[in-house]
């Protein structure tokens, strides 16, 4: 606003029309990343492909990532992370998915859910193993499956992605292990449909309270 | 509320647009399209104060009752949004991850006088 106006908008309606504009997009664009709690506007994203998205919409819970879920109190967040591959042996295979600290700063993780496919080769019922690795690769936890067929199997990580959400750079680490005979628990790269992903809802903190003396 | 028209001086909402393909924006930003970041401007007058603004608070109530009073006591009426929306958002974050939120109070549909 001038100087010196007695009302927010009083100063913009007395810029010459040009520099209002201008004026008007610099507000934009520093409300959006307040609001968004971001610095600066990330750089180039790394779009996934066409497939592995869909293939992640449709797994998702309904209405997830969708619009016109309504206000709600507390600014939320659905964050939906893809993989990004880390080291491997013949059988198993480590993946990270990372996330943000604007967000992992300022609010507290509702629910994430870790979403894997099983190429089950042959029959009948295989063990698999999944490990969530602490910041120091040691086991935070090992959940055994046992595998019938192909397709996909979830698991609830909200307890890790919460502790996560403590560090400086939120990183949740997971170990798959399957039989030798499998090869690789990963499909082959990163644009197969079949890609592991994170899906995590998280909501803004409730302010704290003051307490009045 | 009151859409601002051609060189309407009273309390208005005057719509702006901002297309985030304008501002370079469109690669991260995957949905909507734009921000109606619409603003309220123009002029309160005595005669106008809490129409229809915040005339249903209590403060606007007794301010009313002062101003009735003793103009000498009046105090400025400011041109407010009363009714706002959120923007919804879905954009990639620095990790490009695919980030759904929707931030409250950021989309003007209507403005009034205090």
């Amino acid at each position: 606003a001038a100087q010196g106006s007695w009302c927010p908008a009083c100063g913009v309606a007395a810029l010459a029309p040009g520099t209002q504009r201008d004026a008007l997009l610099a507000l934009a664009k520093q409300s959006i990343l307040a609001k968004l709690r971001l610095p600066a506007r990330p750089s180039a994203p790394q779009p996934p492909s066409r497939g592995v998205l869909l293939s992640a919409l449709r797994r998702m819970l309904p209405g997830m990532l969708r619009d016109g879920r309504g206000p709600a109190r507390l600014q939320e967040y659905e964050t939906l992370s893809f993989a990004e591959s880390g080291s491997s042996t013949s059988n198993s295979a480590r993946l990270h998915f990372h996330f943000s600290q604007e967000v992992a700063g300022s609010t507290e993780i509702l629910q994430a859910t870790l979403y894997l496919f099983w190429a089950v080769p042959g029959r009948g019922a295989q063990p698999v193993t999944v490990r969530l690795l602490g910041p120091n690769t040691t086991v935070a936890s090992e959940t055994r499956l046992e595998v019938h067929r192909p397709g996909w199997s979830t698991l609830d990580v909200g307890a890790a992605v919460r502790s996560l959400f403590t560090q400086e750079t939120p990183r949740l680490t997971v170990e798959l292990e399957v039989p030798e005979d499998w090869g690789s628990p990963l499909p082959s790269n990163h644009s197969d449909s079949h890609w592991p992903f994170v899906v995590a809802q998280a909501q803004a903190r409730r302010p704290r309270r003051v307490h009045r003396r | 509320g009151v859409d601002c028209g051609a060189g309407s001086p009273t309390c208005c909402r005057q719509e702006f647009f901002v297309d985030f393909k304008e501002i370079g924006w469109e690669d991260w930003i995957i949905q909507p399209e734009g921000y109606h970041m619409n603003y309220c401007s123009g002029l309160c007058p005595l005669h106008m104060a809490g129409v229809p603004g915040l005339a249903a608070s209590f403060h606007t109530a007794v301010l009313n009752r002062i101003k009735a009073a003793s103009a000498a006591a009046a105090v400025d009426s400011c041109c407010v949004p009363t009714q706002r929306r959120p923007l919804s958002l879905l954009y990639y974050d620095r990790d490009s991850n695919i980030v759904k939120t929707d931030i409250p109070d950021m989309i003007v549909d209507s403005c009034g006088c205090t």
